[in-house]
């Protein structure tokens, strides 16, 4: 089991802190809003209402030990630094500060941060790029050029064995795993045939995908 | 090339804009804030001051032939939900809304939002999973008991081959690619020997993948 405190407990920091308490490891909620703290006292380990600017207070919360602390505050560039710098200066192993801009970003990682995260601009990217290929669910880039994509399957694909679509061959795409409704299959054989809702999951290079997205019509 | 429209340029909102228009798609971005329209001047196709929730003000901008409008803000629920009604009604193909909390999200569902996303939520939810596994770079769930991950290598799994490792036998776990610097193999063989700081992109089951976790010490 795995300490951790979360200073500011807006909708990135309480889904942060309540998803680790949900996985079973102590976490310590820390906001100066009195509503933010009632919000969360129960889904916690720990709540304490306090300004983390103030450095008394933080230096009182024995912060030290903790596997991580998490500074998820987004408007006041000012606490944000200020915090982080604090916890480094206190002998924090790991400080994850969340960033609202590129510039707000470098600042941090100037002054220590050990990761900067960037949770609304990372969404965006996500959302921009799933608006322009609404059939592929989730991706992970290997590098520039190479993918793998889980893709809705429709179009020219439905109804043939993965044998007579022969995506290897002709795009060089290899097929992982496909997913029909709940059931997953991760060694996919030449006989499977594919059907109209199934889900494949695809490594290949991005032109590629892109091959195979524009055959499904 | 498609035609977007982003009502509410945020962090989030901002992030969305940018990244559709600089792939090319022409993007309109709308926010009642003059510094906001500022910042994005030059960086959109076209912007326009505008409070959305004022109905002849949202009709002018002719929305009805967009590919998508997206409604991304998140203090304002009342706001938020209302823009998004008047859309629908306006016939707008597809209205994707962001929701700050899960009552928000159920309202916006209900007045027929196409899509609703929570960004702070889900890259809270990847955050927490992060700090727990940290060499866990990336991962795509394919049901509950399967996933595909990156994960750095290091510890037992260091200087040995693939085959040596054969890991398929002893876990379950196929070995998709491996990255060593910028550059990726898609095919990777027995022969191969994995390095510190190599980088193996691997398909098993959650318990599978625990264990291969464990192995690197
Ligand atoms: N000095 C401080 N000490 C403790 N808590 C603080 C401090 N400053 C801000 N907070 C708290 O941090 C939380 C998040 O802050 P803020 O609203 O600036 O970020 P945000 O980026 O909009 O959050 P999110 O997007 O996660 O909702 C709020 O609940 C706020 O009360
Ligand atoms: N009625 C409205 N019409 C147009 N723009 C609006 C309206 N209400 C709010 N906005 C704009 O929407 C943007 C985002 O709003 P808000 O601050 O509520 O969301 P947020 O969730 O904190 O944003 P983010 O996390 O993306 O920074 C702001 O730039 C604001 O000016």
């Amino acid at each position: 089991m795995k300490q951790f405190a979360v200073i500011g407990l807006g909708r990135f920091g309480a889904s942060v802190a309540t998803t680790l308490c949900g996985l079973g490891h102590q976490v310590l909620g820390i906001d100066e809003s009195e509503a933010r703290i009632q919000a969360m006292v129960d889904r916690l380990t720990h709540v304490v209402q306090a300004d983390a600017t103030d450095e008394d207070a933080l230096r009182s919360l024995g912060l030290r030990n903790f596997d991580a602390v998490i500074v998820a505050i987004g408007h006041d560039l000012e606490a944000s630094t200020l915090i982080t710098l604090m916890l480094k200066d206190m002998g924090v192993r790991e400080v994850v500060a969340k960033a609202s801009s590129d510039l707000h970003g470098k600042v941090l990682e100037k002054i220590g941060a050990d990761r900067v995260v960037y949770p609304e601009r990372d969404m965006g990217v996500k959302l921009a790029h799933s608006l322009l290929s609404p059939r592929i669910l989730d991706y992970i880039e290997l590098d520039p050029n190479y993918s793998i994509v889980e893709m809705a399957a429709s179009g020219e694909l439905v109804g043939k064995s993965l044998r007579e679509l022969n995506l290897r061959a002709r795009l060089g795409i290899n097929v992982l795993a496909f997913r029909r409704g709940e059931a997953v299959n991760v060694s996919p054989g030449g006989d499977d045939v594919v059907q109209e809702g199934d889900v494949l999951v695809v490594l290949g290079s991005n032109d590629a995908i892109g091959r195979l997205e524009r055959l499904r019509g």
